[in-house]
């Protein structure tokens, strides 16, 4: 089982997009996938019209008012959701450094999942840092902007010292190029600074900039769903393609 | 004195480009002008290059390791910034719920000026929650995007426990349609569904998308003393003249 945390602190870089239309893309290829949201905004939850107040969801499962079973939405033979709640936020102010393991302890009885994806929010605050206790992997959506670049520092940074106190388990697997439009001249200096950088960790699909992806995200549905013979879909079919490539890890 | 924090916890919606470019329209007002980066990812810092290692920042400060005036970078005249610094991150995770008065405690000195303008980090966290228990408004940057009307409403409610439990002259004052394309269907849902919900809270001057406002950042200069002929000069100069016209609070 592979668990992945798509994050990077820097805003509106296309995590939410990435998370979702990637465990998309897997489930379609057959792998058992469970998509968790951990930004109480929201925001993957509503991409999937998913929100369902009769089952729980993240923040009851954390809480405890809910098991694992009672929380999960199910949108798919393959595809199951841990949705979120505007309630996730008040968690954040809870939580103190000892508490790190919330999101470990809760996720040990998980079930037989090839893949479990966590959207994280734009932060690097306890609630993402005990996600990173618990997972093996960490995918880096980056949008080739100016910020990039700087935002990656803070954010290597945090992940290091997770590895050192927290979870020596942990590697950067995946930097995502997401929103590419590759006729900007900042984007081939991101690029190429960040290959330099991460070398065969990025992946060679880049996720380029289409306004389907968009349209999907308003009516609910994943880019397979919404239209499937777009350049958005076909990216994700072919990132899933190279996620799927990498499997060493179980 | 008007204190504003510019906030919204939805990522990339334009938080740093409106605080730096607003705060240097005012200053070019004639109005003196205090920016702080609250973010460790140093957004505003880098883009008016003002990074200084022998000048303090807002980290060495609240950590008590400069005094505010060895902490003061000074851009211009009417422009005086308070950098800001990945050790940033570290303070998150000290911060209890009982030390939420380190920003204002630190602030209570601050020199004269009329503006004192704070660039968020897009999270609702204790750093941020602080600054609002200084500030007396709030400014929230909104990106007519399928994903913005659902991010304000985590965001009211966080702005209504802060009125509620830490300080009750904090009121929202304006909100700034950023990165503005007016032509797209979702814009006119969005401005329509805000406009109806803040009224006259809401800005008339929308700051449009312009490539100028990127290319600035990248050579780490203001609109100002990029390109002031462009649209974004313009659309900055233009939303500055709305928020003097508001000056009834000091
Ligand atoms: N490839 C793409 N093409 C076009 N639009 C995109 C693409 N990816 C993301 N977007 C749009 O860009 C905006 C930001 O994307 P998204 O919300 O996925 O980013 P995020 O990193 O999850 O944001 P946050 O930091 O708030 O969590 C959204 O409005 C989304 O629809
Ligand atoms: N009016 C505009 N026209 C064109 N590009 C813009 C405009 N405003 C912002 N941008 C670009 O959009 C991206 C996001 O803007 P910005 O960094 O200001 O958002 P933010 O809300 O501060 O992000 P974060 O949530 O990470 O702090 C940046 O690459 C910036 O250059
Ligand atoms: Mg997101
Ligand atoms: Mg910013």
């Amino acid at each position: 089982m592979r668990t992945i945390a798509v994050l990077n602190q820097k805003g509106g870089v296309g995590k939410t997009t990435v998370a979702v239309n990637l465990a998309c893309a897997l489930s379609l290829y057959g792998k058992k996938v469970l998509l968790v949201d951990l930004d109480p905004q929201c925001n993957a939850t509503i991409s999937l019209s998913s929100a369902n107040p009769s089952v729980g969801n993240i923040y009851t499962l954390l809480c405890g008012g809910t098991s694992l079973e009672q929380s999960i939405t199910i949108i798919s033979n393959n595809l199951h959701m841990l949705t979120s709640s505007i309630d996730l936020a008040g968690i954040e102010h809870e939580l103190t450094p000892a508490d790190l393991s919330i999101i470990k302890d809760t996720f040990v009885h998980v079930g037989t999942y090839d893949y479990i994806i966590f959207d994280c929010a734009p932060s690097l605050g306890l609630l993402i840092l005990s996600c990173l206790t618990y997972v093996n992997e960490v995918f880096i959506p980056v949008q080739p902007e100016f910020f990039a670049l700087n935002g990656l520092t803070l954010l290597l940074k945090s992940i290091d010292m997770v590895r050192v106190k927290l979870n020596p388990e942990i590697a950067i697997t995946g930097i995502i190029f997401s929103m590419f439009e590759g006729r900007r001249l900042v984007t081939k200096e991101v690029v190429d600074e960040v290959t330099r950088h991460f070398g065969t960790s990025a992946f060679k699909t880049k996720i380029r900039k289409n306004v389907k992806l968009v349209e999907a995200q308003s009516y609910g549905k994943s880019i397979f769903d919404y239209d499937k013979e777009s350049i958005g879909a076909k990216d994700f079919a072919s990132l899933a393609g190279e996620v799927i490539n990498q499997e060493v890890r179980t």
